[in-house]
């Protein structure tokens, strides 16, 4: 099983190659929720429309309680995402905390949510886009991400 | 012989997996 707090680490590098209009450089920028809902954006903007990105709310500064309520849009439609349009199950086990991720930054937590969004990147219509764009990473981060993709599948049920 | 070690490297582990990814039908479970 991969070390989550590694993978938080990777995935965040793994999710700047989305370009977010919203900064996500460290595990604090991306506790707002923001940054990870425009990535889901581009991976499937049919999906995760313009409609519900607009439900997100971007200026949540310090508020954990506002940090939740995104963080929890963002895990419930990656969720149905799975359900819906990947007709897989996500399970318990895969499951972030999103208070842990809004009040303390936990990482462990953050990666857990960055590796559900990574399934969604590599079985999305575009999946061949992002999947090539995984292999210019710098090798150590491929690893961990290959690690990541393998945990996703070894756990998924259709 | 190096070349057989190609599919053993980190590198190559790598390769294999990602375009094992590509190969599976998009959209499909699993």
């Amino acid at each position: 099983e991969v070390n989550k707090t590694v993978l938080c680490e990777s995935l965040i590098i793994w999710l700047q190659t989305f370009s977010t209009p919203s900064p996500c450089k460290t595990v604090h920028d991306l506790t707002s929720g923001v940054a990870m809902a425009q990535a889901l954006h581009q991976i499937d903007p049919s999906w995760f429309n313009e409609a519900w990105l607009s439900r997100i709310k971007e200026d949540v500064g310090d508020n954990w309680r506002l940090k939740v309520n995104n963080l929890k849009k963002v895990l419930q439609l990656t969720v149905d995402y799975y359900n819906e349009v990947l007709a897989q199950q996500v399970s318990d086990v895969l499951l972030p905390d999103m208070n842990l991720i809004a009040e303390h930054a936990h990482p462990v937590h953050l990666g857990m949510l960055l590796q559900l969004i990574l399934g969604c990147a590599i079985k999305c219509e575009k999946k061949h886009e992002y999947i090539q764009i995984i292999m210019t990473l710098e090798e150590s981060v491929q690893h961990v991400v290959m690690t990541a993709i393998q945990e996703l599948m070894s756990k998924e049920t259709t | 012989d190096p070349n057989m070690k190609a599919g053993t490297t980190s590198e190559g582990v790598l390769a294999n997996f990602f375009n094992s990814l590509l190969s599976k039908k998009t959209g499909s479970p699993g």
